[in-house]
């Protein structure tokens, strides 16, 4: 099982986005994935159309904060392969409870690794933020992927998510890895999303995913169907993409 | 003195993009305008061209944790008639150290109404996330704009941020007023834009600023210049909808 935590305290760079997508991607081609929602907004519960009803019963907070095992909070959605542990109301007050409690930062790493999961690939959607809930998120994970947004407030940012990194596996996790940066909403007509992405090759090189993810109506229409841009609009140019991005990183795992 | 906070849990949605070039439009307007830069990202900060050096010094960090007056942090930015108190590198803690201080939710507007600051309008720019520097900021403001970009999983997020409000204003702050919610990023091609404006106005009514901000190139060039989008691109249309936004800010404040 491999677990990948996805990363940015910049805010609306398509975190959701891309835990929803690529994991819906790597479903198709077969492997099983489970998504867990860290993010109180629960924006990933509810992309891929989960009853509110069945996550205000079925969270993360159930296990991170209650005694609940993990196992028995997943919920399987409508898209083969693909299921998810939903954010919760509470979620909203676990950053300030976890504060006082014991093993802080790796209470989420306790319960991922407490029982077996069906699950080939974990991805874990985190808020905007860098506080216990995403503090939690890469304790737990092998690696993280970075979304990007072509933009220059977002550019600024990635300093901050990168030292983040560092000091957690420094700390608490040695193992953990940047899986790669991914760059998104890129629009071709903009000289900034050239110029972001020219500069970022230039000073990462290979860490960042040689798929870029265009920005694309369909895109931003599919969470209101509840439903993966693979199920919505499967041969549009972003569903397309992150198709390409499951396959870069499939093809990435078994060369290693 | 009239305080804005500027806030939205939902990530990207153009939160500090308002505080800044409405600010600049109103200080363009005669007003004297501070900006508030509560977001330990420092976005604002550095949008107005701050040297982070300065900020190391001046932050609101400063005075929220520590003991300097707020008025001590002011720095003049290169726009006329707009100063900012900075975000700092300290306020990416500030969260947490929070939790156990006194007053922990009413300590910037202590600081905030200690004493007379040279200003007719602040703006706080808040961080994507409900925790205790975005309830600091609503407990210190008059009134609150709602930032919300034209998609769907911005919508999903506007009950929380209402709701949040609504929390503040019956324990906190009495006088706690929605100042309006603003549509940003409008895409005139998208049916979603539309689909998102529709929607609003049916169900929110006259909340809804009668401005909408387009998405924009301009706009998102601008923070790489540390400029407002009134002084790198003044005849874009960002920058002529964000002055539209003052004046009829301006206009309703003289009709009360
Ligand atoms: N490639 C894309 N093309 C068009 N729209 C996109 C794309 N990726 C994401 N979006 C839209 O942009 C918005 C932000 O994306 P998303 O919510 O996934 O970001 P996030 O980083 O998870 O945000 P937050 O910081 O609030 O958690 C959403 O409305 C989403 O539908
Ligand atoms: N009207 C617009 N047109 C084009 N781009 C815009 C517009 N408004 C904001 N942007 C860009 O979109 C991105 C998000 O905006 P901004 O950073 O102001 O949002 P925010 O809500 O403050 O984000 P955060 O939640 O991270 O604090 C930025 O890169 C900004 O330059
Ligand atoms: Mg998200
Ligand atoms: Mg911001």
């Amino acid at each position: 099982m491999k677990v990948i935590a996805v990363a940015n305290q910049k805010g609306g760079v398509g975190k959701t986005t891309t835990a929803v997508n690529l994991g819906a991607s790597l479903a198709i081609l077969e492997k099983k994935v489970l998504i867990v929602d860290m993010d109180p907004q629960g924006n990933a519960t509810s992309y891929v159309g989960v009853d509110p009803e069945v996550a205000r019963e079925n969270n993360v907070y159930r296990s991170l904060i209650g005694d609940r095992p993990l196992k028995d909070l997943v919920v399987k959605t409508s898209f083969p392969n693909l299921s998810i542990v939903p954010a919760g109301p509470d979620l909203a007050g676990a950053e300030v409870e976890l504060v006082d409690l014991e093993r802080r930062e790796t209470r989420l790493r306790a319960r991922l690794y407490e029982f077996p999961l069906d699950a080939d690939v974990v991805f874990i959607d985190c808020p905007p933020s860098l506080g216990l809930l995403t503090i939690n998120a890469l304790s737990a994970a092998h690696s993280v992927i970075v979304p990007l947004q072509c933009e220059y407030l977002a550019m600024e940012g990635l300093g901050r998510i990168l030292e983040t990194i560092e000091m957690v596996r420094s700390s608490l996790n040695p193992s953990l890895d940047v899986e790669g940066v991914l760059l998104t909403m890129f629009d071709g007509r903009n000289n900034l999303s050239h110029q972001v992405e020219e500069e970022l090759r230039k000073h990462l090189g290979s860490i960042v995913f040689d798929t870029v993810i265009p920005r694309n109506v369909r895109i931003s229409e599919s969470p209101s169907f509840g439903r993966p841009v693979l199920m919505y609009a499967y041969s549009s140019r972003g569903a397309v993409k992150y198709l390409e991005l499951a396959e870069e990183l499939l093809e990435k795992w078994q060369k290693r």
